[in-house]
């Protein structure tokens, strides 16, 4: 079955989260950019810290992992 | 890569000073001030750092607990999600550590949050230590439950911390009590390491080794079942379906039909071909028909002579694709159920991503 995209609440949790642990910041510069979006670049950063597969997408491990509680400090230095 | 700021920030003295600013409402006023006191220890017994509290004035740690909008720019987020932060050490709000009171905190039940456990980490940062990605570290940025009464400081915040104040320099005074060696998380990919348990899950594999799975600690897995575990696990038995625990459970052995000499099972094995269950018992294994719900007659039977040239102790087993593996130490024994014959004798990483 082909995955099912993440749900509109998923993706604000995730932009959410990425702002607030790994210094996402909002696109700016050209719309289009040739390679991976700075938020796909993000969710890859985000996997590799936490040990999950490297996809750059919202797959249902990642979001499961941004569900869990934890500290609110940033897993990178800012 | 263990300092929180790029500046590297840290106490320039090791006498460090703590105020407790306000209170929750979900412990009484001794097991706050007992859970901050033992949460400050644990970084003053692996380190020169002192801890002195005052009540009032301005501490280098200012301790308080507080909802949403609480001061600083980082709102809290209302319960579970964000526990609580700190800030690195420095002047003002450097070094004081906030707490979300939109979340429930306990002091020894598995309920909620522990906030000994939730401080200690949060005064990791107040001491200059950034997160970890081992998963099995305190300053690990994802909340996982341990009993505090057996919390030993694990092996890399030993070394985070002292990476940036040095060792504990005072004499230990009970010398012939030395302190536990700090607990490291297992590497899956130690040639030596004996795994405890091994299974599949939808699809899954998985490998247990002490409270973790392959890639995560098993509270942050099974949460509900950890929390469970205090009591000795050997001679009980949990169900669970998925990640839930089946209700009724945990349950004794025996109510597996395992005879009552029996208090601990090293390894089990559902064979999808006869739909039999495989308990081994030290150099024994029984046999469990889980279509008859039942266990067979004639066993218990020697493991050798069920798995020739199995001579050793069976410490896990599952199947994978049709064929039986069953491991020992660090090696892992591939069978054919429908021969009984040992095809091969693998690492017991084989499975594992190295």
């Amino acid at each position: 079955l082909p995955i099912s995209p993440p749900s509109e609440e998923d993706e604000a949790l995730a932009e959410t989260y990425l702002k607030r642990f790994f210094n996402l910041t909002e696109e700016t510069g050209p719309a289009f950019k040739r390679g991976p979006s700075q938020r796909s670049r993000k969710v890859s950063e985000m996997q590799r810290f936490f040990g999950l597969q490297v996809t750059g997408t919202l797959d249902a491990e990642t979001v499961t992992m941004m569900k869990k509680p934890r500290c609110g400090v940033p897993d990178v230095q800012l | 890569s263990r300092f929180t700021t790029f500046d590297n920030r840290k106490w320039q003295t090791n006498q460090v000073t703590y105020r407790i600013e306000n209170y929750t409402p979900d412990m009484t006023v001794a097991e706050v001030d007992n859970s901050i006191e033992r949460a400050l220890q644990v970084w003053a017994k692996v380190s020169p750092l002192r801890f002195t509290r005052i009540y009032s004035g301005i501490a280098d740690i200012m301790i308080s607990f507080g909802t949403r909008n609480h001061g600083d720019s980082y709102p809290f987020d209302g319960p579970d999600g964000t526990l609580a932060h700190a800030f690195s050490p420095g002047a003002d709000i450097g070094g004081d550590a906030h707490f979300d009171d939109d979340e429930s905190f306990s002091f020894s039940s598995t309920r909620g949050y522990n906030l000994f456990l939730v401080a200690a980490h949060e005064f990791g940062h107040s001491l200059g230590l950034s997160h970890s990605t081992d998963p099995g570290a305190l300053m690990y940025p994802v909340y996982s439950y341990t009993d505090p009464s057996t919390f030993s400081l694990p092996r890399d915040d030993v070394n985070g911390i002292q990476h940036i104040y040095g060792p504990n320099t005072d004499v230990n005074p009970k010398p012939d009590k030395p302190d536990p060696t700090p607990p490291s998380t297992p590497n899956a990919c130690d040639p030596t390491l004996v795994l405890d348990a091994v299974t599949t899950l939808r699809g899954e594999k998985m490998f247990f080794k002490g409270r973790y799975s392959k890639s995560c600690s098993l509270d942050q897995m099974f949460s509900d079942l950890c929390n469970t575990f205090s009591v000795p696990a050997d001679s009980q038995v949990w169900a669970l379906y998925g990640y839930d625990i089946v209700p009724g459970y945990p349950r004794n052995l025996k109510s597996l039909g395992l005879p009552s000499t029996v208090n601990k099972v090293d390894a089990a094995l559902y064979d999808e071909d006869s739909r039999k269950t495989l308990f081994f018992v030290d150099d024994n294994y029984y046999s469990y028909d889980e279509a008859m719900k039942r266990m067979d007659k004639g066993f218990p039977k020697r493991v050798d002579e069920g798995f020739p040239g199995m001579t050793s102790k069976v410490t896990a087993a599952f199947q994978v694709r049709g064929f039986t593996y069953l491991y020992s130490g660090s090696y892992m024994f591939e069978y054919s159920m429908r021969t009984r014959r040992q095809l091969r004798v693998l690492r017991n990483n084989y499975f594992l991503p190295c």
